[in-house]
């Protein structure tokens, strides 16, 4: 990009690959670069030099404004329900703010904060779980985590594995339990011990098996019914290698459960997990933690500026 | 849908002449994006785009089918015969035990995969062995134990943590158990964890692996380029097995793959069973990549 001498459709064209190679979407790609180029009209910008940086600022902006979107609950429509709520719950759902500063002053919600983590199979859930308890913990939370993986293999020694090392106590089944039962038992049991944080791992499934979206949605509703505004986040974690698939994972996640936020986990890879950035744009999903690796440690708080420099590093 | 679009481009012609430069390449942009949607790389997609538009240009336009089903056509074909050679079985080693070693990254379905493979090659009239490599994931024994007893098949544990250690001893002991397949279980890594990569070449030395296979998530994007062509330089590979081709993913990973390491994608999984594995027919993962 440095050789340029002009503003041009080889530029663009050189920009929409950088973008396209980054899993950002043709559609997605396309909105956005025409959107640089109404900047550049409108702002007589003439040093090509100038169009990476507005390139990012573009990209930055797409990825605030989705989180500004869900900390701004007057912005949704009046009236309107998430889908799997029934008429009887979650009054308060709508009020929690989701920046991690809110964790801690969850005396306005009272109760403790429920977390939902979903996602296709193997994208890292279970991990992502083990590391937001110990990033909670060392914030002075108390923290519990909840086994409603009863379906895979090993599922919730697995959890008992990251439960140890972060501090915290499981609350788990027996292999094929109900998992909607086991979310219940587990909030009710965070309720009776004073815990500040219940973390809910899910079992992986395919977005385009209905019966399993289903599953997810009754274990909503019955977390709802138990503590009213429950859960006060559903976390998709999404695999950073992921295509344009990870859209289509984005919107029917959203569609069934009504997401707060998505973890973009195994970004210490080769890929740079630009889908998030057209689920920002299409959908106003924001994301909240990146996951970089398989240690404990390895979970940071989504920061939309390096993120958007790191797609052109 | 790629068909209403092509049919867009090429209503003006109206079944006789040949296909113009103009009309093809305006078709072309419309298959470009296709395979974009798909997740075919963008370098692959150029490749292919260039090496396809040749060929439909001065294409003389047939009166039974439309000039854009015309267009399909061509790259349909184009696409079957680059994912290559239908069924390319597991080779059976000339002496056994036949050594399957599954390698790829974190979370791809490798454990699931080789109790699949445990299922398939039993039914074929093998006696095979999984063997637990990976002895960093949290409760990855466990799983294995347990996909394994679905089969069922005997898995071998050995002892201590060092993975080539557990992948020799089982070896060695395969021959004097009867086994002849063992199927090799490592751990995710990246394929940029030199430490890890270095592991894996290891495991090689000690073993000699019949069969090398890749294990690629279906959904990967664009990244899938990178990954193979890291495992495929550090380690050689000799086949490919896509997964979790039971969604809506288009499945595009198998063509960028297929182009930059020229090896075979032998089966495709397609569900959380261990009976959940078909063999790969180009023709299916063709159509599918189109949409
Ligand atoms: N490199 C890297 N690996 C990760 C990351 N997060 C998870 N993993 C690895 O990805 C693999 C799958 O992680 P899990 O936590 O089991 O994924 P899951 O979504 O719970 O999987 P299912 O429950 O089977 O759907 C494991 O090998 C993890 O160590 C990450 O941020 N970076
Ligand atoms: N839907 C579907 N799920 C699959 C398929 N193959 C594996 N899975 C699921 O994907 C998740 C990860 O599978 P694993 O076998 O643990 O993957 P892995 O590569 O061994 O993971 P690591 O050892 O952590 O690298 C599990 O939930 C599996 O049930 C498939 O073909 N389709
Ligand atoms: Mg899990
Ligand atoms: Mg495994």
């Amino acid at each position: 990009l440095r050789g340029r001498a002009r503003i041009d459709d080889d530029l663009f064209e050189e920009l929409g690959e950088i973008l396209i190679s980054a899993d950002v979407g043709v559609a997605a790609s396309e909105r956005i670069l025409d959107r640089v180029k109404s900047r550049v009209r409108s702002n007589g910008v003439d040093d090509p030099g100038e169009i990476p940086r507005l390139l990012q600022e573009e990209i930055e902006e797409i990825l605030e404004a989705a989180s500004r979107r869900l900390t701004a609950p007057e912005k949704r429509p009046p009236g309107e329900r998430p889908r799997w709520e029934r008429p009887e719950a979650g009054e308060g759902a709508d009020e929690v703010p989701v920046t991690e500063a809110s964790m801690a002053a969850k005396e306005g919600t009272g109760g403790p904060r429920v977390m939902m983590v979903v996602g296709v199979n193997g994208t890292g859930k279970t991990t992502t779980i083990g590391k937001l308890a110990k990033r909670y913990v060392d914030e002075g939370q108390r923290v519990l985590v909840a086994a409603c993986d009863t379906y895979r293999a090993a599922a919730a020694e697995q959890l008992q594995i990251w439960a140890d090392r972060a501090g915290v106590e499981m609350v788990g089944s027996h292999s094929g339990a109900d998992p909607a039962s086991v979310a219940y038992d587990a909030l009710s049991s965070t309720v009776a011990r004073g815990g500040d944080v219940l973390l809910i791992d899910t079992a992986g499934r395919l977005h385009t098996r209905t019966p399993l979206m289903e599953e997810l949605r009754k274990m909503k509703r019955v977390l709802a019914r138990l503590h009213p505004g429950a859960p006060h986040d559903t976390l998709l974690v999404l695999d950073a290698t992921t295509g344009q698939n990870g859209l289509s994972q984005c919107r029917l996640f959203h569609e069934a459960l009504d997401l707060t936020g998505i973890v973009l986990a195994k970004l210490d890879g080769t890929a740079r997990g630009g889908i998030v950035i057209a689920a920002a744009e299409e959908l106003g999903i924001p994301v909240r933690y990146v996951g970089t690796g398989e240690t404990i440690a390895d979970i940071a708080e989504f920061d939309p500026r390096s993120f958007a420099a790191a797609l052109f590093s | 849908d790629l068909t209403e679009k092509l049919g867009d481009v090429f209503r003006r012609l109206r079944g006789y002449g040949r296909l113009s430069e103009k009309d093809v390449r305006a078709a072309m942009r419309e298959i470009r994006i296709a395979l974009l949607e798909a997740d075919v790389n963008y370098r692959v997609v150029k490749d292919f785009i260039d090496s396809v538009q040749s060929e439909a240009v001065g294409e003389r336009v047939t009166k039974s089918v439309s000039p854009g089903y015309q267009v399909i056509k061509i790259v349909h074909d184009e696409l079957v015969s680059l994912l290559g050679g239908e069924g390319e079985r597991i080779g059976f080693a000339a002496s056994p035990p036949t050594v399957i070693m599954l390698v790829g990254l974190q979370g791809c379905g490798k454990t699931t995969l080789a109790a699949k493979l445990a299922h398939r090659l039993k039914k074929a009239g093998k006696r095979p062995l999984l063997v637990a490599c990976d002895t960093r994931r949290p409760a990855a024994r466990e799983q294995l134990a347990i996909v394994a007893d679905q089969v069922p098949a005997p898995v071998f544990f050995g002892d201590g943590t060092d993975a080539v250690e557990v992948a020799a001893s089982a070896v060695k002991g395969a021959r004097e158990q009867g086994r002849d397949l063992l199927i090799l279980d490592t751990g995710g890594r990246l394929h940029i964890d030199d430490e890890l990569m270095d592991e894996l070449a290891r495991m090689k030395d000690a073993v000699h692996p019949t069969e090398i296979c890749l294990v690629a998530d279906g959904m990967t994007g664009q990244d899938a380029v990178q990954v193979a062509k890291e495992f495929d330089d550090r380690l050689g590979i000799d086949g490919v097995i896509l997964t979790k081709l039971d969604g809506d993913a288009r499945g595009g990973a198998a063509l960028s793959i297929r182009a930059v390491t020229g090896r075979p994608i032998k089966f495709v999984g397609v569900g959380e069973k261990v009976g959940d594995l078909e063999e790969f027919i180009p023709e299916r993962m063709a159509s599918r990549i189109l949409g």
